[in-house]
């Protein structure tokens, strides 16, 4: 898992996930 | 070279390009390593204008973490709705300060717009279909949804927009070079009395307009009916950042200044231009439309990305 | 080709001619800032506190959460596997696995510097089966990050409050 600093109150979170031969950073932002 | 031979190269070349796109899928255009950002419906809408701002991205997937579900896509148009909510509804800044995305849907109802149904088809459908999709809806991007194995719950993989396909048809499509017909002659251009402003026209007023024609952007020109400048729905970000709706009352001249340094410029066009300089263009820049001028600069119409789209997938 | 940019439009030369103009707002209006302040990221989250503070905080704010774990053994003090009822709005049939693991674990980077590590580790139901028999790690293809990505800012944000 990979996180960013908190700010203004938001947290990003991110993982990278294989999609069959691809690869996803998939990104989330949420409130605090 | 006769006007016939090039006819039927531009036909060949056009039905070539139809069955590359029948033949390959949303997956292919998507790159090897990419990222997508996707936001919780419970941030506050001023918070999610400027995480789009900050990751230079106009649009980006909802998940409702309540229901574990893709609740669709936050573009440009939400915030035109939030700022025409809060015109006819000054008193509510309290309301809209608070506002989260999962509020945006009653926005839509208090000011009595129809929802932006963006669709959504699996990535493994043919690129044809998703364009095809795309165009249904009116809107110019498509989430591409699929299955998580263990949960069934959905995944959002990507979201593709018309200008990736298109570019993705010009990098990968050699037909495009026939396509020599000048635009004037496809009856693929938008012409006759296009919605338009003069830069003193208050900005709220050509936001209206963007709402009222179901269009992207507003052509700005002078008192000739040269074109000067183009309003786009994406600059309404930086309208309002931070959360300040104070600059509504702007006119479109000096909304415009708060476009970024970066900003490309408009791009225009002839009647005579062909498919192969306009698809190279696409190739090269973030090109989202072409206004088409006459010699002396004056505005006779519009060719967006659909308009291209449309003839690949349907005329000819 | 008469494919070409229309000069008023780029930004410098359309703040010239507002200028000229003798706008008023117009030398109030400054330009959206190109430089976006890159987001910084971290591998999990880091902590100076004493391992087995960090560890019981963990333990707090998971108890806070709702969420179970299995008890540690010896050798792994600082390695937690957690099991986390997902409970979403959607009306959970039997056979859709409901039951979130994770494995949160210590790491120390040098003295007195640590990384705490979260890790998806599948699904179960709540009947106890495991989840459908998914295919190994290595053919699972379509798997969707954001429930998992949920619950980690709801511990992190647990985590960030307590302290």
């Amino acid at each position: 898992l990979a996180t960013s600093s908190i700010k203004h109150n938001t947290l990003c979170v991110a993982s990278i996930v294989r999609y069959k031969r691809k690869y996803a950073t998939q990104m989330l932002y949420a409130p605090l | 070279n006769t006007p016939e031979a090039i006819a039927i190269e531009q036909k060949l070349a056009v039905q070539s390009i139809r069955k590359f796109l029948e033949s390959k899928t949303s997956y292919d255009v998507l790159p090897v390593s990419y990222r997508l950002i996707v936001m919780d419906t419970s941030l506050l809408v001023k918070k999610s204008l400027n995480i789009l701002l900050q990751n230079n991205i106009v649009s980006a997937p909802l998940w409702d973490s309540r229901t574990s579900r893709f609740a669709g896509l936050l573009t440009s148009s939400d915030f035109i709705n939030v700022i025409q909510y809060y015109f006819s509804n000054p008193d509510k800044f309290e309301l809209v300060d608070k506002l989260q995305l999962d509020g945006l849907r009653d926005v839509e109802r208090a000011i009595g717009v129809r929802p932006l149904d963006t669709g959504s088809i699996h990535p493994f459908k043919p690129l044809y279909d998703a364009c095809c999709k795309m165009l249904e809806s009116r809107s110019r991007r498509i989430p591409l949804i699929d299955q998580d194995e263990e949960t069934r719950r959905e995944i959002v993989v990507s979201v593709l927009t018309q200008y990736r396909i298109l570019k993705f048809v010009a990098l990968n499509c050699r037909e495009t070079r026939y396509l020599k017909r000048p635009i004037g002659e496809l009856g693929i251009i938008t012409e006759g009395d296009l919605l338009r402003c003069d830069m003193h026209t208050p900005v709220i007023d050509v936001i209206q307009l963007l709402t009222q024609g179901g269009v992207s952007s507003i052509p700005i020109v002078d008192e000739h009916g040269k074109l000067v400048n183009v309003y786009e729905a994406v600059d309404v970000l930086g309208l309002i950042k931070g959360g300040i709706y104070n600059d509504l009352s702007l006119s479109v001249g000096e909304a415009l200044m708060r476009r970024s340094d970066d900003f490309e410029g408009v791009y225009t066009c002839t009647q005579n231009d062909k498919l192969v300089t306009i698809m190279d263009t696409i190739r090269k820049s973030r090109v989202h439309r072409f206004f088409v001028v006459n010699e002396e600069g004056y505005l006779t119409g519009v060719l967006t990305l659909s308009d291209i789209l449309k003839y690949i997938l349907f005329e000819e | 080709s008469t494919i070409a940019i229309l000069p008023s439009s780029l930004p410098q030369i359309h703040r010239a001619n507002m200028l000229a103009e003798g706008s008023s707002a117009a030398t109030k209006i400054s330009p959206l800032s190109t430089k976006k302040s890159k987001t910084r990221w971290h591998f999990g989250i880091r902590s100076r506190s004493y391992p087995l503070d960090v560890m019981g905080e963990i333990y707090l704010a998971l108890k806070n959460l709702g969420a179970e774990w299995a008890r540690p053994s010896e050798e792994d003090l600082w390695i937690i596997r957690v099991r986390w009822k997902y409970d979403c709005k959607q009306p959970s049939t039997d056979n859709i696995p409901d039951l979130m693991k994770m494995v949160i674990q210590l790491f120390q980077i040098e003295a007195n510097n640590y990384l705490v590590d979260f890790k998806f580790d599948g699904w179960e139901t709540s009947q106890g089966g495991s989840a459908t028999p998914s295919s190994n790690e290595d053919e699972m293809s379509t798997f969707s990050a954001y429930p998992f990505l949920h619950l980690t800012t709801k511990l992190i944000m647990e985590l960030a409050v307590n302290s």
